[in-house]
């Protein structure tokens, strides 16, 4: 491990047992602040869409804090220059800058019920930010959504796409409902769209029982209802990659302190 | 100050750094301790090696280097000391069988960032901060 392959006096270098194999990981993981190492369900080898995303925030990240290192030597200010297919905006680095910890949510909408009481095409997304620490803050919070290219329709047709937070549910009628945002779209557009719900991730973290999910409908210049599929909106039965996410940066608002062991 | 007789006592120690003392003093200092000076060492914790691939996206591991070595007097020869190094270095050299000498220790401290999945399948990315050693000096 030395650099020199000297090993230093007084270092213990020997192999470890397999129990204090165990203890070096606890120590590590306690660095980490976890209780005990996830075990994450992947049902699929590849990474899908948030993974990805999420990793060229790290690489953006990464690359920036080398760069910094190294601009602190040469007393230059450096710029970002990172361009990523799944990194969306400019406010997106503008976040990762402030942010402390990002974290992505997989929809927990497990099957669709793409027609509403009253036939209007719509689809559902939950996720679970309740167990975000209190001591983190939500300083953005974005719901991003895959587009493809549709050519089967005119390449200059648009579309109204609205994102609701769904309010209050009832067994025999529709939701209410809460626009949080509605955007135009072009047949030919292709990539991905991400939407501001930062209000709403941070009443979901402050009083999970809020929490009832998103709807996403979208209609045609007529105002007609239209489905996720014939416009190219990418669900939960699309490519892994374009997979629809949440994501939401975090500011730590309180020192992190270790608890005894 | 420790007062009276003892105080005198001790700065005439202090004036003679060799007699009772287990450190070289600046005479003493030559080539061969600079292999036990306080430096930076490497050290690499691989998330691999613990077999944590299923939970860590990036990175593998990552180099923590930790500081060894021994802080030898006059410190602000060779390496980053503190200040008070200097005094402590001073009382140890004066009392060493109560005074410790002044620890080799980071000076400076780099961030990482941790990109892993929870329970959930969730996705975390968070920095954590001091677990990088930069720069190693006497304390």
């Amino acid at each position: 491990l030395d650099g020199n392959n000297e090993v230093p006096t007084g270092f213990i270098h020997r192999r470890l047992r397999t129990h204090e194999k165990r203890e070096m990981q606890k120590e590590i993981l306690s660095i980490l602040g976890l209780p005990h190492r996830p075990r994450p369900h992947l049902s699929h080898g590849k990474y899908n869409s948030a993974p990805l995303f999420m990793l060229d925030l790290y690489n953006t990240m990464s690359s920036e804090d080398k760069s910094q290192s190294e601009s602190m030597s040469n007393g230059y200010q450096t710029m970002r220059t990172t361009q990523s297919p799944h990194l969306a905006t400019y406010q997106e680095t503008a976040f990762l800058n402030d942010a402390d910890m990002v974290m992505s949510f997989v929809n927990l909408v497990e099957y669709d019920r793409e027609l509403s009481l009253q036939r209007r095409h719509h689809k559902e997304f939950k996720f679970n930010p309740s167990q975000i620490p209190k001591s983190e803050a939500v300083t953005a919070a974005g719901f991003r959504l895959y587009k493809e290219c549709v050519s089967h329709i005119f390449r200059n047709d648009t579309f109204l796409i609205k994102v609701y937070q769904v309010v209050k549910e009832y067994p025999d009628r529709e939701a209410d409902l809460f626009l949080l945002e509605s955007r135009r779209l072009r047949a030919a557009e292709e990539g991905w769209l991400e939407f501001d719900i930062t209000s709403t991730c941070n009443l979901w973290v402050m009083n999970p029982v809020h929490n009832l999910g998103l709807q996403v409908s979208v209609e045609t210049n007529s105002g007609q209802s239209i489905s996720f599929k014939e416009v190219g909106l990418v669900g939960r039965d699309g490519a892994l990659e374009k997979q629809p996410f949440m994501v939401a940066f975090f500011k730590v608002s309180e020192v992190h302190i270790r608890t005894t062991r | 100050s420790t007062g009276g007789k003892r105080h005198q006592h001790n700065r005439n120690r202090a004036t003679q750094p060799q007699e009772g003392s287990r450190g070289p003093g600046p005479a003493d200092y030559n080539s061969s301790d600079k292999k036990t000076a306080c430096r930076r060492h490497e050290l690499y914790v691989s998330f691999r090696e613990m077999g944590w691939q299923d939970w860590i996206i990036a990175p593998e591991g990552y180099a923590a280097y930790y500081c060894d070595g021994e802080c030898y007097f006059p410190l602000n020869t060779y390496m980053n000391a503190t200040n008070h190094a200097i005094v402590q270095t001073l009382v140890h050299l004066m009392n060493p069988e109560n005074a410790p000498k002044p620890c080799c220790a980071p000076t400076k401290l780099h961030a990482i960032s941790v990109l892993y999945f929870d329970n959930n399948s969730n996705v975390i990315l968070k920095k954590y901060k001091n677990m990088v050693v930069q720069a190693c000096g006497c304390h």
